[in-house]
């Protein structure tokens, strides 16, 4: 058991402060349509390094709750991990506003970290972000099924 | 270029083998399972063709990928998903509406790997669903809701606190 | 070409707003309605550039058709599809599986309109699916099950004959 | 109502003689994954005149059921339609097997007819197979969700 807790603000449809979990072994995201529970791997994917445009195409600023202070944005998106040997972690990532342009940085127990050297931490971690193996996008089995022999191909080449 | 390619390719093949047996056997004796292979159209040259992808749903008979109905082809797609990178070293697996497809029968089979692949690898799941027969089954549902000024409000409920659904608990404990 | 595309382009885009309105318009009071707009991106033109697909669900915010959730998108698509033809001609409408994406609410939704159709437009309706919401509430049931040989076999089950189901037939009937 | 019985032998995964309806109003196809459900549509839209390739990328001798007699295969496809005069056809297809080359004929009324006059009889009836509006198949929806402002404007100009 691995991610515990996930503490978001500001991020996508999540306006103000969400704790959401502890999660357990085996744990279901539900609710209607356009609630909201893609949006909560996007911030699991956000806070683990993945760029902006590989979140459904968007933007930095998209990813900042649209009721938000635009000038002075506080989004940030926490995930609690628990490593192998029981050791707490806090990954965090954060989106800000410097000279009109929206960034983002990293945190790891509230520690600064640039983007490499967080990414360093993460594999050490036995998160590897690069291998994408963790996640299963919505639509993306769909878009499989219809793959034709040489795409095949292609999938193979790109995990060796 | 070539060789690592083989390497990969052998590898995955046999995952794929291993996987989409165990989500297609059958929920009841006699446990019959599908079988896929993969094989390279032209084994010398194999970056100049395409990868063969052919399937034996449980009980059916030998066909490509592509002539498979809507939901045999997603239960295939998400066999070789799983296993262009295997398992070894995965702390934790989040699918978002993987089942869509899916009818009733295969949904109770994904049920029932995906709570194998937590005893057998200790893998961690975050799976969204709209499937009651699906997250009915899981230790905790995170319902996410809209609030009038349509901001996301989501609500934790444990479930591995309650008592069992028999029925069910059956059919999957194979 | 061009006076061809404008003319097909003003009655897609009318078909569109209605469509979108009455697939989403809401089960309960006050029945707000979603609506949904194409524009095109360069009207001088049309040929160069694409067209905006713009959507307002029900009680949110203006987006354009890639930033909306899977089912959002499902449903905005599928007014599109309807919006292509019409229904001036149309004595009969298949659909295969068209409620994959949906939840609950988007599913009574479609039964709802499909049920409008039939009676407004006199429209003969075969629908595959897979949740029990939408075909609980046909008039027959085709159901196939595969043999053991795994050839095809058809049960016709009638069900305009039995009481209906009060609850739902509340909701849909607006 | 119009599509009131279809009866088919022989075609994809149906074995043998079968006679599908009668259909009413609002009919729904219901089973498990692979029993056969979309295939009752590729017998509708077969009947109406699709090219096999039009059929889930299809040959004439793919659509033939496996079991069949490869040499000489009976099958066929017969829809019962009523027009709107309350007048009653049976539009029906075949495929057989001639110098060892797979082939489709036409019917209607037993009465065989070549591709083209069928379409017309067709059109009079009031089905405009050109058009595609009458079906959506199995995962159009999807692949129609993820489309891009210029593939609109194509479909658009198709339509037109
Ligand atoms: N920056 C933002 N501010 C406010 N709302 C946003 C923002 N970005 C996205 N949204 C909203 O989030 C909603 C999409 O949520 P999400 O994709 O998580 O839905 P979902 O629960 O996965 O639904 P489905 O079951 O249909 O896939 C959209 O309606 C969109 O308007
Ligand atoms: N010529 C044929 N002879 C025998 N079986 C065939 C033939 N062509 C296709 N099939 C079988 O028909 C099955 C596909 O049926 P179909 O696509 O109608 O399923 P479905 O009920 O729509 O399923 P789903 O809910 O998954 O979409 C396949 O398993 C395939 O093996
Ligand atoms: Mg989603
Ligand atoms: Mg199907």
């Amino acid at each position: 058991m691995r991610i515990e807790n996930l503490e978001i603000k500001d991020f996508k449809s999540y306006s103000g402060v969400h704790t959401i979990g502890p999660f357990k072994t085996f744990s279901c995201v539900i609710g209607p349509n356009g609630s909201g529970k893609s949006n909560l791997l996007d911030a699991i994917i956000f806070v683990l390094g993945y760029k902006a445009t590989a979140i459904r195409g968007s933007k930095l600023q998209d990813l900042v709750y649209i009721g938000a202070d635009i000038v002075n944005p506080k989004t940030y998106v926490k995930l609690h991990f628990r490593d192998q040997h029981n050791k707490l972690y806090v990954l965090g990532r954060n989106i800000t506003v410097k000279n009109k342009r929206f960034e983002s940085s990293y945190t790891i127990d509230s520690k600064e970290l640039s983007a490499q050297e967080f990414q360093k931490q993460l594999l050490e971690l036995g998160i590897n972000i690069a291998s994408k193996s963790f996640f299963i996008f919505q639509g993306d089995v769909e878009n499989h099924a219809n793959r034709h022999p040489k795409e095949i191909t292609h999938e193979i080449e790109v995990v060796s | 270029r070539k060789s690592l390619f083989l390497k990969a390719f052998k590898r995955i093949s046999k995952n794929l083998t291993v996987i989409y047996a165990e989500l297609t056997k059958e929920l009841e004796p006699p446990y019959h399972r599908g079988s896929a292979h993969l094989s390279l159209e032209d084994p010398m040259n194999p970056f100049n063709a395409g990868v063969k992808f052919s399937v034996i749903p449980p009980n059916k008979r030998f066909q490509e990928i592509d002539q498979l109905s809507g939901g045999e082809k997603s239960v295939a797609a998400l066999a070789f998903t799983f296993s262009l990178q295997g398992f070894k070293s995965t702390p934790f697996l989040i699918l978002d509406e993987i089942d869509a497809a899916f009818d009733t029968e295969n949904v109770l089979k994904l049920l029932r790997w995906v709570r194998n692949k937590t005893k057998v690898n200790a893998i961690q799941f975050i799976v969204i669903s709209l499937k009651e027969i699906f997250f009915a089954h899981s230790d905790l549902l995170i319902g996410i809701c809209r609030n009038t000024d349509s901001t996301s409000q989501s609500l934790t409920l444990a479930l591995d606190q309650l008592p069992p659904d028999e029925a069910s608990e059956k059919l999957i404990a194979n």
